[in-house]
């Protein structure tokens, strides 16, 4: 999905959209 | 630097001239923060070079509810690490054409 969310917070965006799977360290 | 389990990078190409840059920070290894980081995401947010401070952000994330009070310090390093690399940088490109 590429829906992205838009938070904002005490005068600051943050914008959390998904990190693709590649840039995830394994576990 | 230390790894700290979360990754900060440009979200733009640093053009060199604007104190504000886009950021894009990311949970890479969750086993490096204390609190169980709730989100799966990518949070990008714009940081001013000149005016701001890294933990400031990192606290707005924590009341934002991104990640819990106990791992404000490790956001706030990691912030802190990107934004000192990028000044780094651009110190050096000013020095490099003078």
């Amino acid at each position: 999905s590429s829906a992205a969310q838009v938070v904002h917070s005490a005068g600051r965006r943050f914008i959390v959209s998904p990190v693709p799977e590649s840039r995830l360290r394994e576990q | 630097a230390e790894d700290t389990g979360v990754r900060v990078e440009l979200a733009e190409e640093d053009d060199c001239t604007k104190s504000s840059i886009a950021l894009r920070l990311w949970v890479e290894d969750q086993k490096k923060l204390k609190g169980k980081y709730k989100d799966s995401g990518a949070i990008e947010f714009a940081f001013d070079l000149d005016t701001e401070v890294p933990e400031t952000v990192a606290q707005e994330m924590v009341d934002s509810g991104f990640f819990l009070e106990i791992d404000v310090k490790i956001v706030g390093k990691s912030i802190r690490d990107r934004v000192s690399l990028i000044k780094w940088r651009r110190q050096r490109s000013a020095s490099a054409r003078n």
